[in-house]
């Protein structure tokens, strides 16, 4: 069924921070794992990155850490490969 | 501050550099400038020294790209990632490529070639990104970073130096400074009006400038001249010489330091050397010459101390008699002491500090006084 709105964003959202952190925090790249939210290590890998960029570690997916997520960086890992 | 996983770091401390292409956003100039202020940037705290290759493989390449660019991490359009490099180490480790999506800028109007350039070559030093907000190896590209007196902060020194050490004239400087030490790692500026030069010399048709640890290279063909360590191409000379001339006649430069000197062919350094300063015919109460030129049409060489010059025949191989003379009695107008010389377009090139004297022989005057720096295309 088409997505509403709100859930398209989330949808972005969802692809967005998991790019982020397959590329710099050695998320093991696993689709199903994100789609459950509740996953585990998910919260973890979200926990970690706002950890090493200073943010609030929530272990979700706040409009700050998304907003990191869109600045430019360097393209070398965070977490060592 | 961390460094990669097993700690990669580089076992010299002279790596050469390339820029292996250009970005279309920036004159190069500009960009050329931007790499030599970021290296500076470390090398300003470290023992380590960097000089620049044109062709061939270089310790770090440098190189602009977009999306897929033959490495396993393809750039992703404008925005998000803007460069990368790799950690120490043979072929692609050391390089670092930068995304030609991004706008490269010298200033803070788009990203700044310099300050990523900096961050760049911090990993191909084997820094890996900090936590800190405020160094500059944090991941997150600043656009708020001061640029004019940019300046390293204390953990990314600290990364840096638990790789390498602090620069070698910081373990010499007293605790408390009592007068600015030249640490001896300053880079000479080429357009510096105060430039002198420790000598000069013709190498098979180009120039060679030394001064200090360096030497400037200049060629027919190209104006802008190239900047290299003198121990990149000889390691075994030392550095701050007194004397260097060409006898073309045996395609050999000659190098003196103190009372020794040192022949040179291309970029080998000849058996048999450095020898004594003496075997050449000076008198024992000569201990250092200032500087030496060799006349190819005569096949005459003239060493110059102080105020004094000797005249050296190449057939003969011998110290002329009739020699020291005084320099002010054969060439009137020219200024003890004589910190190198230079033969070109029939004229002699005296320089002493920053000035140059042109002499022409055979009016037996000086022509013209130019700044000593006039040959590096300032």
């Amino acid at each position: 069924y088409p997505l509403s709105g709100a859930a398209k964003e989330e949808d972005s959202n969802r692809d967005l921070a998991q790019q982020y952190l397959e590329k710099y925090y050695n998320l093991e790249k696993d689709v199903k794992q994100f789609r459950r939210k509740d996953s585990n290590l998910i919260v973890k890998k979200i926990q970690g990155m706002q950890k090493f960029l200073g943010l609030e570690v929530t272990g979700k997916l706040d409009t700050d850490t998304l907003e990191v997520m869109r600045k430019p960086r360097c393209g070398v890992p965070d977490v060592g490969h | 501050f961390s460094s990669f996983p097993g700690m990669p770091k580089w076992r010299k401390t002279h790596l050469t550099y390339r820029i292996v292409n250009y970005t279309p956003d920036l004159p190069r100039d500009a960009v050329d400038s931007a790499i030599e202020k970021a290296l500076k940037v470390w090398e300003e705290v470290t023992p380590l020294t960097f000089s620049r290759m044109y062709e061939g493989e270089a310790d770090i390449m440098i190189s602009f790209a977009v999306k897929e660019h033959g490495d396993f991490y393809p750039f992703d359009g404008p925005g998000h990632s803007l460069a990368h490099a790799y950690p120490p180490g043979p072929g692609l480790y050391g390089d670092i490529h930068f995304d030609d999506d991004e706008k490269w800028t010298e200033d803070a109007s788009g990203t700044n070639l310099f300050l990523v350039a900096a961050h760049e070559l911090g990993h191909s030093l084997g820094l890996f990104h900090s936590a800190n907000t405020e160094a500059l190896m944090y991941p997150l590209y600043n656009s708020l970073t001061e640029l004019a007196q940019f300046r390293l902060s204390q953990d990314d020194v600290n990364g840096i130096q638990s790789l390498y050490g602090p620069p070698p004239a910081s373990t010499e400087e007293p605790l408390v400074p009592t007068k600015s030490v030249p640490s001896g790692s300053e880079m000479p500026a080429k357009c510096d009006p105060a430039l002198s030069f420790d000598a000069i010399s013709t190498l098979r048709g180009e120039y060679l400038f030394f001064k200090d640890r360096y030497f400037w290279r200049r060629s027919h063909w190209n104006p802008e001249p190239e900047f290299h360590l003198i121990s990149a191409f000889w390691p075994s000379l030392p550095s701050y010489l007194d004397a260097a001339y060409e006898v073309n006649s045996r395609d050999t430069v000659f190098i003196f330091k103190g009372n020794e000197f040192w022949a040179i062919r291309g970029n080998e350094v000849q058996a048999g050397y450095p020898r004594g300063i003496h075997t050449l015919g000076f008198p024992p109460t000569i201990r250092k010459i200032d500087a030496a030129v060799s006349d190819k049409e005569k096949k005459k060489t003239y060493f110059f101390a102080e105020d004094k010059y000797w005249r050296f025949d190449e057939n003969s191989q011998s110290m002329e008699q009739g020699f020291p003379r005084l320099i002010a009695d054969d060439f009137p107008g020219v200024e003890p002491k004589v910190d190198a010389v230079l033969q070109a377009f029939g004229f002699f090139y005296f320089f002493s500090g920053s000035s140059q004297f042109e002499f022409d022989p055979n009016a037996r005057m000086v022509t013209h006084i130019l700044k000593s720096n006039s040959w590096l295309h300032c």
